[in-house]
């Protein structure tokens, strides 16, 4: 199994 | 004020259906150049990013820039109310608490008119830096679509190898595994029907079904779909317009 990561992970907030 | 007249009524509601079942809330901003919106779904997975240059509207004015907060569902409402080849106006002041929808039917002098609520919405934006990908692939919206529907069925996640010369989707589920292997090949009499392919790298990656499947429905948009891939970065999936884009980034999933 494998786990979903999240777009926070890559990009930052404006 | 904004004066944004589609030619055809369908082009709007093709686009809103492209990603309406994914967000519900957004903010479209429009400016002098056209229309865009970012919105993410409520998963924090995936990103649709929406862009469509005043040159794929018949006739485009905003003299100031303003933001448009509309619930889609809502939104999609009263799209259906319009036939899709009549023309389209978004009609808009400069302080909006509404959005006009005027539906023209010009060959049976017919007009309907609309006016939805706007919503003030709070939303982030995400800063999307521009990225060197390993992988692009341009291939026909109608075989990714199909691809990842067929394989969706056996299990909630995709896996997209990609080597070389090859394209290889893969999935292995409860029921039983499946995979279908693409290579690239140019159709001279039928452009759209090819598959291009530009590696950098080799790249191995796992995606949640029900986002390739949100993301699928963008495919009445344009007849290929661009995927760009990254072992470092969400993936990009793209429907291009006349002029502007319809984006989807997509987190991958990883091994624990």
């Amino acid at each position: 199994n494998k786990d979903q990561t999240k777009l926070i992970q890559y990009y930052v907030k404006v | 004020m904004l004066e944004a007249k589609f030619e055809q009524a369908s082009l709007f509601k093709r686009i809103i259906d492209g990603f309406k079942d994914c967000v519900q809330l957004v903010n479209f901003q429009c400016k002098e150049d056209g229309i865009i919106a970012q919105a993410v779904d409520d998963s924090r997975v995936l990103l649709v990013s929406l862009e469509i240059g005043k040159d794929a509207f018949q006739e485009f004015r905003c003299d100031h820039p303003i933001t448009l907060g509309m619930d889609l569902n809502s939104l999609s409402k009263i799209l259906r109310c319009g036939n899709n080849t009549d023309s389209l106006t978004l009609i808009a002041d400069d302080t909006p608490d509404s959005l006009l929808l005027l539906f023209e039917d010009t060959k049976r002098e017919r007009i309907s008119e609309y006016s939805l609520k706007l919503m003030d919405i709070d939303a982030d934006f995400l800063k999307i830096e521009e990225l060197q990908y390993d992988t692009t692939i341009m291939m026909p919206s109608a075989d990714f679509s199909k691809t990842v529907r067929d394989l969706s069925q056996l299990s909630d996640s995709l896996n997209i190898l990609v080597t070389k010369e090859t394209i290889k989707f893969v999935t292995d589920g409860d029921i039983g595994s499946g995979s279908v292997i693409m290579k690239p090949f140019i159709d001279m009499e039928n452009p759209d029907e090819s598959i291009k392919l530009e590696m950098e790298q080799p790249v191995d990656l796992t995606f949640g079904s029900k986002y390739l499947l949100d993301i699928v429905k963008g495919s009445a948009l344009s007849n290929k779909i661009g995927i760009r891939l990254s072992s470092e970065a969400p993936a990009l999936f793209q429907f291009d317009l006349t002029s502007g884009f319809l984006q989807f980034f997509l987190a991958p999933k990883f091994s624990d």
